[in-house]
């Protein structure tokens, strides 16, 4: 039996032949692992991440490894022109992501990558986000939940403070972009199910 | 999430990405 895997991390081509299920996983595990790790690296460099629990450490990755790669592939999600590019560099139109039953959850990331593409966040901005995407006390199983809540605090200040030395005028703009956080946990459930959904098939 | 090629399950790929144990052979 043929699959698609309408990820932006497959390595999909136009007009090839069909694959199997373990063709597909095979070649998403080519980006799937060297992604993970480059998150792991980014989590890394988080100032104080290495100061809290290794069991902490996981946790936060694991739960926010989606959310942060979300983040970070926003930008792949072409919004006026309704379409997706992969790595791999070929480009699917909503309508061709659809037939691969993506329709839910590709309609609510292409309006998560609005969204977030209309903050206009610069570099610095959307790092210090994702950090914050990645440090959340409020995951379940923390250890030490007291000492992530401090990261997590130290994150929110430096982010508003950045965003309020770049936009004086626009007082709204950290709220907006605090609203993404909640945009991202529903992905990462939408996202979880649609994997679940796809190994039971 | 899964890695089918090497069995690593998410989980997995973090402890061994956040110990390092990736730096010493190829992917």
């Amino acid at each position: 039996r043929s699959v698609h895997l309408a990820c932006p991390m497959s390595a999909l081509s136009r007009g090839g032949p069909p694959r199997s299920v373990q063709e597909v996983w095979e070649d998403f595990s080519l980006s799937f692992t060297p992604a993970v790790r480059e998150v792991v690296e980014f989590a890394r460099h988080i100032p104080g991440f290495q100061d809290l629990t290794q069991q902490d450490q996981v946790t936060l990755l694991k739960a926010g490894t989606f959310e942060v790669l979300m983040v970070r592939f926003a930008s792949l999600f072409d919004v006026r022109e309704r379409s997706l590019r992969f790595l791999s560099g070929a480009s699917y139109s909503l309508p061709e992501l659809q037939a691969m039953g993506m329709g839910e959850l590709l309609g609510s990331m292409f309006d998560f990558s609005e969204k977030l593409a209309s903050l206009n966040l610069s570099q610095e901005e959307l790092g210090i986000f994702t950090a914050l995407v990645l440090v959340s006390a409020d995951r379940s199983g923390m250890e030490n939940a007291s000492l992530v809540e401090q990261l997590q605090e130290t994150l929110i200040r430096a982010l508003r403070s950045l965003i309020l030395k770049n936009s004086p005028n626009d007082i709204s703009r950290f709220t907006k972009l605090l609203l993404r956080l909640p945009d991202l946990r529903t992905l990462n459930s939408m996202h979880s199910e649609k994997l679940l959904s796809f190994r039971v098939d | 999430f899964a890695d089918p090629a090497s069995n690593l399950g998410l989980e997995d790929i973090i402890r061994k990405a956040l110990m390092g144990s990736f730096d010493d052979k190829p992917d």
